[in-house]
C-alpha cells in the first residue's frame, strides 16, 4: 500500500510542477478568475507571483525552453487581460501591479546574476534558474509594470478628481473664516448639495484607503511614494487651476483655508511616514497661491517679496491671482494696476514657458528599484482555495 | 544544481506589443 508520509519543507525544492496542458488552467484559475476582494484577501502578500515562478523554475529546470516560453507569454497575456476587463477597478490594478513586481524581482533575485545575489541567503542563491537567462523577459514585464502603473494612476485620479475642487477649495472648515466671504459673492453650493459634497476629510479618507489597499498587496514602498507623490501633484495641480479660474476663490480667507487644508495633507503624510516621498513639494505651486492671497500688495517692498516667494508659480499665474483677488471686507482694497505692472516688470527676465494652467494629466516618470524578498521558495504552500490541486509541490 | 560555470541561454523575447498581437489573435481563434 502507498503510504502518503508529508515530506518536511527541507526536502522541497521550491518549485511547481504542472504538465502543459495544464498551463491554460493555471492562468485562468490564478489570474483570470482570481479575486482581489475575496480569496486573494488571506494570502500572502505576492503569493500569484511566487506561484508562478515557482512553476517558471521547474519549467527551467527540465529544460524546456518552449515551456518557459508559452508560461511567460500566457502569463503576461492574461494580466494584460484582467486589466483591459477591469482595468477601472483600483484593486485588481494595485493587487496586479504588486504582483507583477514581485514577478519581475524574483526574475532578478534567482537570475544567478550576481548583482542581484547580494541579499539572498545560500538555500536562495541555489534556487536561481539553471538553464536559461530570461534578461529579455524581465525588459517586457518591466514595460508591462509601467503599463499598470499608469492605469493606476488613471484609476485612482478618475475617483480623486471629484473630490479635490470640493474638498480643497469650496468645503470651509475653518472656524470663523468660514463666515467671511468675498463681497458681493454668493456661496455656489446650496444647503441641497451639502449633503453630496466631499469634504478634505472624503479627501484623506480615500488616499489612505488607496494606501491600505496598496500595503494589503504588498505592493513595494518605494513605488508606494511614488503612487503618492502622483496623488499630490494632481491634488495640487487641480485645486491650483480652479483657483486660477475662480474670482470666489481668490481670497484671504481662502487662502487660509488653502493652507490648513495642505497642512492636513502634509499630517498624513507624516502620519503615514512619507515625508520624505517629495509628495509634499509637488504642492509648492498651490502653498505659494495661497500664501500669495495672504501677503500684503501694495508697496514695492510687497512687490519684491511677492516676487521671492513666488518661485515655483509662473508670471502668468501671479498676474493672474493678482488680477482675480477679491478683498474680503471694506477694510482691504483691490490689487492696484500699478502693483501688477510692478510685478511684471520685475518678473520679465525670468526664462520660463507663458503658461497658466497645470498640466493634469502628467505623470512623474516610474521605476522600480530592486527589493528582493527573504521569503523561502520551498516553504511556500498553495492555498486549496485557489484550485490549483493540479500543480506538484516538488 | 548547475554548475556556475556553463551559460545560460538568453531566451529571446518578444516585445510587449508583438506578445499583444499574439492575444488578439488567440481571441480571434476562441469562439
Amino acid at each position: 500500500h502507498p503510504v502518503n508520509i508529508p515530506r518536511r519543507e527541507k526536502d522541497f525544492q521550491g518549485m511547481l510542477e504542472y504538465k502543459k496542458e495544464d498551463e491554460l488552467k493555471l492562468v485562468k484559475n490564478l489570474i483570470l478568475e482570481l479575486k482581489p476582494r475575496g480569496v486573494a484577501v488571506n494570502l500572502i502578500p505576492g503569493l500569484p507571483a511566487y506561484i508562478l515562478f515557482m512553476c517558471l523554475r521547474h519549467a527551467d529546470y527540465v529544460n524546456d525552453d518552449q515551456k518557459v516560453r508559452t508560461l511567460l507569454t500566457s502569463t503576461i497575456n492574461s494580466i494584460k487581460k484582467i486589466l483591459k476587463k477591469r482595468g477601472d477597478d483600483f484593486e485588481t490594478v494595485s493587487f496586479w501591479l504588486a504582483n507583477t513586481c514581485r514577478f519581475l524581482h524574483c526574475l532578478k533575485q534567482y537570475s544567478g546574476d550576481e548583482a542581484f545575489m547580494k541579499h539572498n541567503t545560500q538555500r536562495q542563491n541555489e534556487h536561481s534558474l539553471s538553464n536559461f537567462d530570461l534578461a529579455e523577459y524581465r525588459q517586457v514585464i518591466s514595460d508591462l509594470a509601467i503599463q499598470i502603473y499608469q492605469q493606476l494612476i488613471k484609476c485612482m485620479e478618475n475617483i480623486l478628481q471629484p473630490m479635490i475642487v470640493s474638498g480643497m477649495l469650496e468645503h470651509e472648515t475653518i472656524q470663523g473664516v468660514s463666515g467671511v466671504k468675498p463681497t458681493g459673492l454668493r456661496k455656489r453650493t446650496s444647503s441641497i448639495a451639502d449633503e453630496g459634497t466631499y469634504t478634505l476629510d472624503s479627501i484623506l479618507r480615500q488616499l489612505s484607503a488607496f494606501h491600505s489597499t496598496m500595503c494589503q498587496h504588498g505592493t513595494d514602498p518605494e513605488l508606494i511614494k511614488q503612487v503618492v507623490k502622483q496623488q499630490f501633484y494632481i491634488i495640487g495641480a487641480v485645486t491650483l487651476n480652479n483657483l486660477l479660474l475662480r474670482k470666489d476663490m481668490c481670497s484671504w480667507s481662502k487662502g487660509m483655508q488653502i493652507r490648513y487644508n495642505v497642512s492636513q495633507l502634509e499630517e498624513w503624510l507624516r502620519d503615514k511616514g512619507l515625508m520624505t516621498c517629495g509628495a509634499k513639494e509637488t504642492l509648492e505651486p498651490l502653498i505659494q497661491a495661497a500664501q500669495l492671497l495672504q501677503v500684503k500688495k501694495k508697496t514695492d517692498e510687497d512687490a519684491e517679496a511677492i516676487c521671492s516667494m513666488c518661485q515655483a508659480l509662473t508670471t502668468a499665474q501671479i498676474v493672474k491671482v493678482l488680477n482675480l483677488y477679491t478683498p474680503v471686507n471694506e477694510f482691504e482694497e483691490r490689487v492696484s494696476v500699478a502693483f501688477i505692472r510692478t510685478i511684471q516688470t520685475r518678473l520679465r527676465d525670468r526664462c520660463e514657458s507663458p503658461q497658466l494652467l497645470m498640466d493634469t494629466k502628467m505623470i512623474y516618470p516610474v521605476t522600480f528599484p530592486f527589493n528582493p524578498s527573504s521569503l523561502a521558495l520551498e516553504t511556500i504552500q498553495i492555498p486549496s482555495s485557489l484550485n490549483l490541486g493540479f500543480l506538484t509541490r516538488v | 544544481p548547475r554548475p556556475p560555470s556553463r551559460p545560460r541561454i538568453l531566451l529571446k523575447a518578444p516585445t510587449l506589443a508583438e506578445m499583444e498581437e499574439m492575444n488578439i489573435s488567440e481571441e480571434e481563434e476562441s469562439p
